[in-house]
């Protein structure tokens, strides 16, 4: 464990918080993509099948809070406050995201087993999960300050990790390829976002998107 | 178990 594991990892941790803590507060999940949440939900329980594999109490403890939080934020989503969920903005088509990350992990992992390939389709899964959310911002062509965070907060602990990466690669000489193309991936994605949350949101503007 | 200790992060 490193400092930017750690501060990576709290990171995602917020973001969880913060979405199910916005959906609660306001008894709304008006500007979220539930077609993401699912896809999250998707990925923590295909690469968190090796459970059983005990690595440290603290892995343990952070792999049923993901998976939990996920369950917990689809039901509010779908069940709990589905009047409020904005599904005519929320039209992203995710089998263009599920079955190409599937077939790409039964082309390319790391061991041709059940496990590892579920792992690997949730590590090309998760790298691209955050496209409806990001396809529904620009769509509406704004965010609720409190969404920008959480979308903030998600895409720092991808980068996070990837400076991880680099730091286990010099000290440990570890390191895993997929996770870091995976990884770099993901966090190219939220570049755009990054840059209007710097520019806007910390002024204390709007997400807005141009016209 | 190499794969084993390969996914020791989150």
């Amino acid at each position: 464990m490193n400092i930017f594991r750690l501060v990576g990892d709290l990171s995602h941790l917020l973001a969880i918080i913060i979405l199910l803590l916005k959906i609660w507060k306001t008894r709304s999940c008006a500007g979220i993509s539930g077609k993401s949440q699912i896809l999250f939900a998707i990925v923590y329980t295909s690469r968190y099948l090796d459970l059983p594999n005990f690595v440290s109490m603290y892995n343990t403890l952070m792999k049923i809070v993901f998976i939990a939080a996920s369950y917990a934020t689809v039901y509010l989503i779908y069940m709990k406050f589905k009047a409020t969920y904005d599904h005519n903005h929320d039209t992203f088509r995710v089998e263009f995201l599920v079955l190409p990350s599937f077939v790409l992990a039964l082309l390319i992992n790391h061991d041709f087993t059940v496990l590892e390939v579920l792992w690997t389709f949730s590590i090309y899964m998760e790298s691209v999960a955050i496209l409806p959310q990001l396809f529904m911002v620009s769509k509406t062509g704004e965010a609720e300050s409190i969404t920008s965070h959480y979308l903030f907060a998600l895409g720092s602990y991808r980068a996070l990790y990837i400076l991880n990466w680099i730091y286990r690669y010099t000290t440990e000489d570890h390191y895993d390829l997929i996770a870091i193309v995976a990884g770099i991936v993901q966090t190219v994605l939220y570049c755009d976002f990054f840059y209007l949350y710097i520019t806007k949101v910390l002024k204390g503007k709007k997400l807005q998107l141009p016209a | 178990n190499f794969l084993i200790d390969l996914h020791d992060e989150l």
